[in-house]
């Protein structure tokens, strides 16, 4: 996955994604695919979640999933959840539950609670920081404020990091793969920085949904991987999502 | 192999709004209402998206059935799942239900769908 939090001149927000799933499950041979990756993108769908006939949150999911990877809770915030690696993974955290031990929460399960139910970015960083999960994640959230976006990255025990904006030292964005920002990536799977050349050179006066949805479709950062990707704005209401390809030739991650 | 083209690029541009090879369409939009009963939220959905969702499942089965050659961990998750891991957090126990009934696919695939993320977080 690769999310970001852009803030524009005028001190709106930008909130994207690429989702990537499917690694190692399955290889097309003839069609040069990952074989659950191309399922999952006929899953793929908008949902509009209301109570009282008024919009609580919207998000990009797939149908049978009830968790969310993927929202926008209209005036107050953006959201999105990338896969974090590890050793002490989610696994541990199943095989935990299933022996009844049972404090952590699911991850896709606590999301979507942060988007039902938060009612400021503040509280959402709170909980999103603080509640014991079952696994690793990179937390990408975004405020309807100037200077409000960080990246949380989280064990399943506790938070190790929140980066946030900070528009006065010149860091008008916030970029997530799928590694510690404080690290650098896996080297066969550098997505960050072929993404931040592209943002640095768009620079901060330029940044909209065009030139984000310009990044997000340069390779590797499109990959073989990418089932959709969305853009979201919370001051102007404004949530997009498109089906993607990456035809052959193409990255597998 | 990253590094180099074809599988890198320069920084594309024009590519809004979204067109051509790498664009495969808009993403449909389905209303959910949390007034309703959580078994009943995701009946649309899943009348629409019910052929889909058994061919990801499908494939799932084949390739455990490819790894671990038998038949056996299937059985498992499809009878032993639901109470391995017992009570999940409501709503979403009687949601999955509701989308199990509605798909005709057994409780334990649509869970095992849905503790995906945390399974391959490895």
């Amino acid at each position: 996955c690769t999310s970001v939090v852009a803030e524009d001149t005028s001190g709106k927000l930008i909130h994207a994604r690429n989702m990537d799933f499917g690694l190692f499950l399955g290889w097309d041979v003839k069609n040069n695919s990952w074989m659950v990756t191309e399922l999952l993108r006929p899953l793929a769908v908008n949902v509009n979640f209301q109570r009282n006939n008024k919009t609580v949150f919207l998000s990009t999911s797939f149908a049978g999933y009830v968790g969310m990877l993927t929202g926008l809770k209209p005036g107050v915030l953006t959201l999105t959840m990338n896969e974090r690696f590890s050793l002490d993974g989610g696994y541990i955290g199943v095989l935990e539950w299933i022996l009844g031990i049972r404090q952590g929460a699911w991850m896709s399960f606590l999301t979507r609670s942060v988007l039902e139910n938060a009612t400021s970015y503040d509280e959402a960083k709170t909980l999103l920081s603080k509640t014991v999960l079952l696994a690793p994640a990179y937390f990408i959230l975004g405020g309807n404020k100037s200077g409000e976006a960080c990246v949380i990255t989280r064990s399943r025990q506790s938070c190790l990091d929140i980066w946030e904006l900070d528009i006065q030292k010149g860091q008008w964005y916030v970029l997530e793969t799928n590694y510690d920002h404080w690290k650098p990536p896996l080297p066969i799977d550098n997505r960050r920085a072929p993404a931040m050349k592209c943002l640095n050179r768009t620079t901060q006066k330029n940044i909209s949904f065009a030139t984000i949805y310009d990044m997000l479709s340069t390779k590797p950062v499109l990959n073989k991987l990418t089932t959709y990707t969305t853009l979201m704005s919370v001051s102007e209401s404004k949530f997009e999502a498109y089906l993607r390809d990456c035809p052959h030739p193409c990255m597998p991650w | 192999a990253q590094d180099v083209p074809p599988y890198t690029e320069d920084c594309r541009s024009g590519t809004y709004p979204p067109s051509g090879p790498t664009y495969q369409g808009n993403i449909p939009w389905y209303t959910v209402n949390l007034d309703q009963a959580p078994r009943e939220r995701w009946q649309k959905i899943i009348a629409d998206k019910k052929q889909p969702l058994t061919a990801m499942i499908q494939q799932i089965k084949d390739l455990v059935k490819f790894f671990f050659h038998g038949e056996k961990l299937i059985d498992l998750v499809d009878t032993k799942l639901p109470a391995l891991l017992g009570n999940l957090p409501p709503p979403f126990d009687e949601e999955m239900k509701g989308i199990a009934e509605a798909s005709g696919l057994p409780l334990g695939e649509v869970m095992l769908f849905n503790i995906f993320y945390e399974v391959f977080t490895v």
